[in-house]
């Protein structure tokens, strides 16, 4: 199956996901 | 509003009640949810150094639990938070970039940031290059091999679906019809939680003086 580079990027990446933020304790 | 507050007892120390107001105009944000924002903000930017600003490491302990290491992502993202690129992340930056990941941004918005991060050397283009930077990268954290044969073609039809000119380049209109037709790509792009900020974040409420 075509693995999408970007969609491995976006969904691969922590550094892009910002919603850890929001978990800081 | 939050002004009457001053006298009785100092709120959003560092930040002045009208900047608040003011950038509540500017966002989607009300100035109660950025009062929120700005409890958020004030742990993140005290994480290590708490001077009011949010240092690279204290974005990187935030996001990746560690403040040390380099991560290309978290560079991407710090940079694009450092509008003034002074190297810190004030507490308006934060808000005008989370204010894109806002739920009811407009998606133009959510597709010119997703640009601008995946524009590693800010060229104006998304190059092959960049891209297999990212994957490579990617698969460095993840500790995952894959032949170069695999990468290449993950990156050739990758292109072929994006690069619609075939210049080798993706450009701002390639790309904007690109994640319209790949909408998953901006899934990162939107944080449910800058909904409801206040409630969502019932610690946050506890700070929060302003009445709606």
């Amino acid at each position: 199956p075509f693995l999408n580079a970007f969609e491995f990027i976006s969904s691969m990446s922590e550094g892009f996901d910002l919603s850890n933020m929001f978990e800081t304790k | 509003g939050c002004c009457s507050h001053r006298s009785r007892r100092p709120i959003n120390r560092g930040f002045a009640c009208g900047n608040m107001s003011h950038l509540a105009d500017e966002t989607r944000f009300t100035v109660n949810e950025l009062e929120a924002l700005y409890e958020l903000f004030k742990k993140l930017s005290s994480s290590i150094i708490d001077d009011g600003s949010i240092h690279k490491e204290e974005l990187q302990l935030a996001l990746l639990q560690t403040p040390q290491g380099e991560n290309l992502f978290l560079d991407r993202v710090f940079d694009l938070f450092d509008e003034k690129k002074n190297g810190v992340i004030e507490f308006d930056e934060f808000v005008h970039a989370l204010n894109v990941f806002h739920p009811y941004a407009p998606i133009d918005d959510k597709i010119d940031f997703a640009f601008r991060l995946y524009d590693l050397r800010q060229t104006g283009f998304i190059e092959r290059e960049e891209v297999k930077q990212m994957v490579i990268a990617i698969l460095m954290e993840s500790d995952v091999k894959l032949p170069d044969d695999i990468l290449e073609e993950i990156i050739e039809k990758t292109f072929a679906d994006a690069d619609a000119d075939k210049d080798g380049k993706i450009n701002k209109e390639e790309w904007k019809v690109f994640v319209l037709r790949h909408p998953s790509l901006l899934k990162n792009m939107t944080l449910p939680y800058l909904k409801d900020v206040t409630t969502v974040f019932p610690s946050y409420i506890f700070h929060t003086e302003v009445e709606d």
